[in-house]
């Protein structure tokens, strides 16, 4: 396809895609499309991996990250580790609107995020919520953490450095580490 | 991670990204999505690009930058798409990975590492040449 205007979107995520283009073609900005087409993911919780109550973390909270970008003018908007708010890319616009900054992060992202009046929400839902206690209940597996004790692979820890690991150790743990290609961004 | 690439009429570029990151990740690791270069990229001189997958390993690439670069150097989107995955390859042979690329013209293409149990990356276009919002499949190199 060469003709203009053109939006693609990774995986098949069909509601994103027609929201986007349908504000492309009632005269919306590419922002604005890219806005609403990523926001329309957030509120269908596209396969579980955008929005809120998908993906906890270790303390069993959802958090989200975002990114706008305008390649007219290189503005950026973007928050990361958000948290008690849904429409992260929402946000994520509001940053490059009403900020000089790029990038904020966390908690004081959120209240940022309150301050230009997006509702503070809980993200847990009971999916998430059971997908934590799951995963408890197997010994946290998989997990990120590599080289501590006790043995990650096997235990929730709390871990700690270990005092000397040798390198035959952490040849064997790395290797028995699984890819779980359901957990990804 | 949803990431989106949109190309105006007049050849404008947006690009964005949303997602709610890694399942059971420690407290306070952010992925590839929120970094401009990693989750996505815009420049209306060249394209836009977006990257979706373990964002731990794609990050350190910064492969929607990179794709935009190869796109400005003349490259086809999907040429430039598999390029950026060849270069994560090379030190990570096995990581989870998908790219889409457009550039200012209308083209468009798309890239994934092939893995055990992700061979083809599915992904939406939207077109003059499409009656509506198709999803298209590339497969994996």
């Amino acid at each position: 396809a060469t003709a203009l205007p053109v939006v693609i979107s990774t995986w098949a995520f069909r509601g994103a895609a027609e929201t986007a283009w349908r504000v492309l073609q009632l005269g919306g900005s590419e922002l604005d499309a890219v806005e609403k087409g990523c926001g329309q993911c957030e509120i269908d919780q596209c396969d579980g991996s955008v929005g809120y109550g998908g993906s906890p973390d270790e303390s069993g909270e959802t958090t989200l990250d975002a990114m706008i970008m305008d390649g007219n003018t290189m503005e950026v908007g973007a928050v990361a580790d958000l948290r008690h708010v849904k429409n992260a890319i929402g946000v994520a616009r509001k940053v490059i609107e009403y900020t000089k900054h790029t990038l904020l992060v966390g908690e004081s992202a959120s209240l940022f995020a309150v301050r230009m009046g997006f509702p503070y929400e809980d993200l847990t839902t009971q999916k998430s919520l059971s997908m934590y206690l799951k995963w408890l209940n197997q010994s946290c597996q998989p997990n990120y953490w590599k080289n501590v004790v006790p043995d990650s692979s096997k235990s929730c820890g709390p871990y700690k450095r270990p005092e000397k690991v040798t390198p035959e150790e952490e040849q064997l743990i790395s290797q028995r580490s699984v890819q779980n290609l359901q957990s990804h961004d | 991670t949803i990431g989106m690439v949109v190309i105006g009429g007049s050849g404008a570029v947006a690009s964005g990204t949303s997602t709610n990151g890694a399942t059971h990740k420690i407290p306070g690791r952010v992925g590839d999505s929120p970094i401009a270069g990693a989750g996505s990229y815009a420049d209306s001189t060249a394209g836009g690009a977006a990257a979706t997958g373990d964002g731990d390993i794609m990050m350190r690439f910064l492969p929607s930058y990179q794709a935009v670069e190869y796109m400005r150097m003349g490259a086809d989107p999907a040429v430039a798409c598999q390029k950026v995955i060849s270069r994560i390859q090379k030190y990570v042979p096995k990581f989870f990975g998908a790219v889409i690329c457009a550039n200012t013209t209308g083209s468009y293409g798309a890239a994934c590492n092939k893995i055990p149990g992700f061979t083809q990356f599915h992904f939406m276009v939207s077109s003059p040449f499409l009656s509506q919002p198709t999803e298209q499949v590339v497969d994996c190199i």
